[in-house]
């Protein structure tokens, strides 16, 4: 479950201030398929690396599973993350020095209370379903611009996290592979009830969302629900 | 004007040799539009960086307006790529010191021979063609990411070089930001006869295109000329 409530997020350059985001108010139910869209610039990362924790807004409140995460502190806040949140950045953000299995087996190893037995079938699971397991003992200078996203992607499901968020998960794939990739994380949704908060593009893609949220310049210009359809 | 011969890419990995391109045959004609498309992985992004003298085939040849490029050492390819290709990386490689500004004067200041009265006035109007003067004093950390992949666009135009080499330079667009810089394209095309190759996974992007080639696990599938519709 996730509420954004008069979420103001204000860039200062010198004298010049931007106003990234103004007022904007969002509410997630827990297990939905939510789509924010909007032209290029109007805030679709900033909503996201608020959500995701990554970042504070300058003012306002963010719950996320009953925790105003607006006010914790930089250690609190990556300890939250670990626990509940999964992050597909719009940039990948692989670690270089990593093999794609490495980096996919990363998050599993920040959680100190998972036992371990179950971890390398769980990876090899899901570098099979994204499609890049033949790619998993490569570097991610060694693979191409989409595997490198659906990489991203695999890392952000490997610990089951109760609330995924993807940054144009799949701006850099044709439309057979992004397809693999949203049905894979609609068949985590009715298996695990996991929350997904994407952005997109692709008419397609948000087309399979359960909720639009539409962005322009910073505020919400609309909230479409097509469940009733 | 643009052919490849007979091009093989062979990446070494061990034991392993993974095949990235076999037989790959091109011929594109000064001052058209093509693209190239295929599935994540295919192989785009490989003859791209041959055809923008980024990297050598494994075999084969490559003939750029008249220059034989396959042979040529480093240095001879840094100078190539500079008087004749402008390159927009999928991934963007914008120089994270320097401003936007910057960034796109940056291959001016790399071509010894051109007078500088007016580099100002052309690096001012990509960026207002692009969409990004407003961002023009930022660095690039702090400008979305589709503001980002339009500062790359705008830097490999802004020598106005033969052959313009873009990797996916809509993928972080959206769809009336994306005809932006499709415009654009097409009208240095008509007024520079600049040759533009590019890759896309968008099909209204493909549409746009007088040359499609299809790549699929390496190989050419198709080569369709839509100038006679
Ligand atoms: N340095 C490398 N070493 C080994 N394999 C590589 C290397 N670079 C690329 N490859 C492989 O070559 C194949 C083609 O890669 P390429 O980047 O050209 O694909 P692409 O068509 O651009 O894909 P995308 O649409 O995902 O960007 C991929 O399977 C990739 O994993
Ligand atoms: N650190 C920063 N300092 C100043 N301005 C910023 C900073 N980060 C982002 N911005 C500005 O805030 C606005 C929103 O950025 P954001 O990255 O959220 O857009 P977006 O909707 O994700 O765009 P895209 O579709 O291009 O990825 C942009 O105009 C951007 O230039
Ligand atoms: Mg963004
Ligand atoms: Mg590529």
């Amino acid at each position: 479950f996730v509420k954004l409530n008069n979420i103001y997020k204000t860039y200062k350059m010198g004298d010049v201030s931007i106003k990234a985001l103004k007022n904007v108010e969002m509410e997630i139910e827990a297990g939905s398929f939510v789509s924010i869209v909007g032209p290029s610039g109007s805030g679709k990362s900033t909503v996201l690396n608020l959500i995701g924790c990554l970042d504070q807004p300058t003012s306002g409140s963010i719950l996320i599973e009953n925790q105003q995460v607006q006010d914790l502190n930089k250690k609190q806040r990556a300890d939250f993350r670990g626990q509940n949140l999964g992050f597909v950045f719009q940039n990948f953000n692989l670690i270089p020095v990593l093999s794609v299995y490495e980096n996919v087996e990363y998050p599993l190893l920040m959680i100190k209370n998972e036992d371990s037995k179950n971890h390398r079938e769980r990876i090899l699971s899901l570098l099979d379903a994204v499609g890049v397991i033949d790619q998993k003992d490569k570097r991610p200078h060694q693979i191409s611009g989409g595997q490198m996203q659906r990489v991203a992607v695999a890392r952000a499901l490997v610990t089951q996290p109760k609330i995924v968020i993807a940054d144009e998960p799949t701006a850099n794939l044709d439309h057979d592979t992004a397809f693999k990739i949203i049905d894979l994380m609609k068949r985590m949704k009715d298996q695990e009830k996991t929350t997904f908060v994407f952005s997109t593009h692709d008419p397609k893609i948000i087309g399979e969302a359960e909720i639009i949220y539409t962005l322009e310049d910073g505020t919400i210009q609309n909230r479409e629900d097509r469940r009733d359809n």
